[in-house]
This record gives C-alpha cells, sequence and structure tokens, in this order.
C-alpha cells in the first residue's frame, strides 16, 4: 500500500496489542 | 457449615458476580459467562494466584511475555479496569467483552474504539495521540516510514476525519468515519466469542452434573 494513501487509523488497528483472540489461546 | 462453604467457593472471590447478573447486562448467556469464568481463572492465576487480573498477566496473556510494553494493550487493560483499581475483576472482565461480542450493538464498539485512541481521555481525538499511536505500531511491527511519510499519513487521515476542522476528531466526527472505513472496527468484534462455550467446556460440564444431582 502505499505511504500515502494509508489510514492512520487502519495502521493502528492491527497492532498486536488490539487482538484479543490471543486471550483465548491454550 | 461445610455444606455451605462448597457451594459458595467462587462467591468468595473478590470481584466475583453471579453469573445470571452478567448475563442480564451483557451479549452472553448463563452458560457462557461460566465457561468465561474458567478462562479467568486462568489468566487471573497466571502468575498472582489472587483471581484478578493484573496488567502483566494480561500481557503475558496476549504476547506470551509478561513483560513486553504495548501501548494498546495498555489502553484496553485500562479500560477493562472499570474500577481504576489497578486489576480487571471477574465482572469487569465480562462486561468489556461484552461489547466484543458479535451480537452487541455497533454504537457500544464505536465507542468504545474512540475512547481507546482517546489516550489523553479530553473527549477527542487529537492529532499528537494519532501520531503517537501510529509510532507506537511502527514501533512494534517491522514496517519502516520516514518522518515526512508519517506525517503525511497523519495529515491526511485527520484532514478526512475532522470535519469541521478544528483541529481534533470529535466522537460525531469518529462515527462518521467509522462508517466510511468499517473495517477500522474489525477487531472490536471476536466471532470466538460465540464459541466460548465450546472452547471452555468444563464448568458447562460440572453443572449439568451439580444440576442432575
Amino acid at each position: 500500500v502505499a505511504p500515502a494513501t494509508m489510514n492512520a487509523f487502519e495502521l493502528i488497528s492491527k497492532s498486536q496489542g488490539l487482538n484479543l483472540s490471543s486471550l483465548f489461546e491454550k | 457449615m461445610g455444606c455451605c462453604y462448597s457451594t459458595s467457593k467462587r462467591t468468595r472471590t473478590p470481584g466475583y458476580e453471579e453469573p445470571t447478573v452478567l448475563a442480564s447486562q451483557t451479549p452472553f448467556t448463563v452458560s457462557e459467562v461460566e465457561a468465561l469464568h474458567e478462562l479467568y481463572k486462568k489468566l487471573s492465576n497466571s502468575i498472582i494466584e489472587d483471581n484478578l487480573i493484573h496488567r502483566e498477566e494480561f500481557q503475558l496473556a496476549l504476547f506470551r511475555n509478561r513483560n513486553k510494553k504495548n501501548l494498546f494493550a495498555d489502553r484496553i487493560f485500562d479500560l477493562f479496569d472499570l474500577k481504576r483499581n489497578g486489576v480487571i475483576e471477574f465482572g469487569e472482565f465480562v462486561r468489556s467483552l461484552g461489547l466484543f461480542h458479535p451480537n452487541a450493538p455497533l454504537e457500544d464498539k464505536i465507542t468504545f474504539a474512540f475512547r481507546l485512541y482517546d489516550l489523553k481521555q479530553t473527549g477527542f481525538i487529537e492529532r499528537d495521540e494519532l501520531k503517537e499511536m501510529v509510532l507506537a505500531l511502527l514501533h512494534e511491527s517491522d514496517l519502516e516510514l520516514s518522518d515526512d511519510m508519517i506525517e503525511s499519513i497523519v495529515d491526511k487521515t485527520f484532514s478526512d476525519a475532522d470535519i469541521n476542522g478544528d483541529g481534533k476528531i470529535d466522537q460525531e466526527e469518529w462515527k462518521a468515519f467509522v462508517s466510511k472505513h468499517p473495517s477500522l472496527i474489525r477487531n472490536m468484534t471476536l466471532p470466538y466469542l460465540k464459541d466460548i462455550t465450546l472452547a471452555f467446556p468444563s464448568f458447562v460440564v460440572r453443572t449439568e452434573v451439580e444440576e442432575s444431582d
């Protein structure tokens, strides 16, 4: 994705810290 | 005496709330709340055995590393910690996870994401907060961008979202922005929560045994 077209919030939403599915991994 | 202790053991856990009450206030069924209690017990005793989720236990569950610092995980922890006493109690855990349920109202998910990104809790997402979050994301990923590129991404996003041009994104502007970019709150829904009783069936099985007794 070209940087100029990146959405900053889209980038942020990919943080591992926001991926709560890890809580359910055994 | 013995009979009462055996059945009330869980109720003496600090922060424990009755599944029927929690189910009535969240998208979860009673069985799902019971299954979440199984998960909660595991998470809340992973480092300190006190049935409370401490920040390090939350980090350990998310990253397999108790010392990994992450701005976003910290924000999630702080928002889950409704009483702001430094730990996530069972009721707080269930109520907060309820927002991530596929059946939770979209409006609630949008509001939670707004609060998450409003780092200074001013009621607005400001440009310096957005840049701080982009920098934090880049720090944790392999993506490398020049400062000029970062500035341009932040500028572009901010001008798209800040409709009235007052230099900050308010809740209404955030709502409008999310409706144009629904993928922004994709991580606010955990499909897994619909199958939680399958993942943690032990209590459900035990309940059925107790009930048949």
